[in-house]
C-alpha cells in the first residue's frame, strides 16, 4: 500500500 | 492519470457546469439545495488547500481552481444573485447531522494526524454525504426538473468512475487509499436509487420531470 500524504487525485 | 479517472473528472466538471448554466439561464435556483452546495464549497476548500503546498501538475491545479471557483460562483447565484428563487422551505435537511460526525471521524480515522491531512480527510468524508440535502429535497418535493436530474447523474457518475479508477490503480500501480475508497463507495451507493430512477424513468422520450419516492 502507498499511504503517503500527497494526494494526486481531485 | 488513466481513462477512468479522466472520465470521472470530466463528469464532475460537466455536473458543475450543468448546475451553473441551469441557474444562470433560468435565472432561478428553484429545486436546488443551497445546503448541499455549501457543503461542496467546504469540501473543495478543505481539500484543495494543498494548492499552496503541493504542485502535482498543471492539470491538477487548474481543475482545483475551476472547482473552487465554480463552487463559490454557485453559492453566489443561490444566496445573493437569485436569492428570491431559493426554495429554502424545502431545503430543511439538518446539516449538523453530517458536519459533526464527519469532523469527528476525520480526527479519529486519518492517514496522518496533521492539520492539512485531517482537512483532506474531512473533505473526503463530507463529500461522500454532501448530496444528501439535495436528494432529501428532491424526495420531499417528489420531483426534480430534468436538468437537475442530469446534474445529479453527472455528479453521481463522477465518484462511480473514480471507483473503477481505484480498481485500475490497485492492479496497475499497487496504489490504494482506503479512506478515499470507502468514502467513495458510500458516496456512490447514496446515488443508486437515483441512478435507477434516472435510467428507467428518465429515458422516456417526453419525460420532462421525474418523480423520486422517498
Amino acid at each position: 500500500s502507498i499511504q503517503d500524504t500527497t494526494h494526486d487525485e481531485l | 492519470m488513466n481513462v477512468f479517472r479522466l472520465a470521472g473528472d470530466i463528469s464532475h466538471l460537466l455536473a458543475i457546469i450543468i448546475l451553473l448554466l441551469k441557474i444562470w439561464t433560468s435565472r432561478s435556483c428553484a429545486g436546488i439545495s443551497g445546503k448541499s452546495q455549501v457543503m461542496f464549497a467546504i469540501t473543495y476548500t478543505a481539500r484543495y488547500l494543498d494548492l499552496f503546498t503541493n504542485f502535482i501538475s498543471l492539470y491538477n491545479s487548474t481543475m482545483k481552481i475551476i472547482f473552487l471557483g465554480a463552487a463559490y460562483a454557485t453559492l453566489y447565484l443561490i444566496y445573493v444573485r437569485f436569492k428570491a428563487t431559493y426554495d429554502h422551505n424545502h431545503d430543511t435537511f439538518r446539516v449538523e447531522f453530517l458536519l459533526i460526525p464527519t469532523v469527528i471521524l476525520s480526527v479519529l480515522i486519518n492517514h496522518d494526524f496533521s492539520p492539512l491531512e485531517i482537512l483532506w480527510t474531512f473533505s473526503i468524508y463530507l463529500e461522500s454525504v454532501a448530496i444528501l440535502p439535495q436528494l432529501f429535497m428532491v424526495s420531499k418535493t417528489g420531483e426534480a426538473e430534468s436538468i437537475t436530474s442530469h446534474y445529479l447523474f453527472a455528479l453521481g457518475s463522477y465518484r462511480a468512475l473514480y471507483i473503477i479508477n481505484w480498481v485500475y490503480r490497485y492492479y496497475a500501480e499497487g496504489f490504494y487509499d482506503l479512506i478515499a475508497i470507502v468514502a467513495g463507495v458510500v458516496q456512490t451507493v447514496l446515488y443508486c436509487d437515483f441512478f435507477y430512477l434516472y435510467i428507467t424513468k428518465g429515458s422516456r422520450a417526453n419525460a420532462t420531470e421525474m418523480s423520486i419516492e422517498a
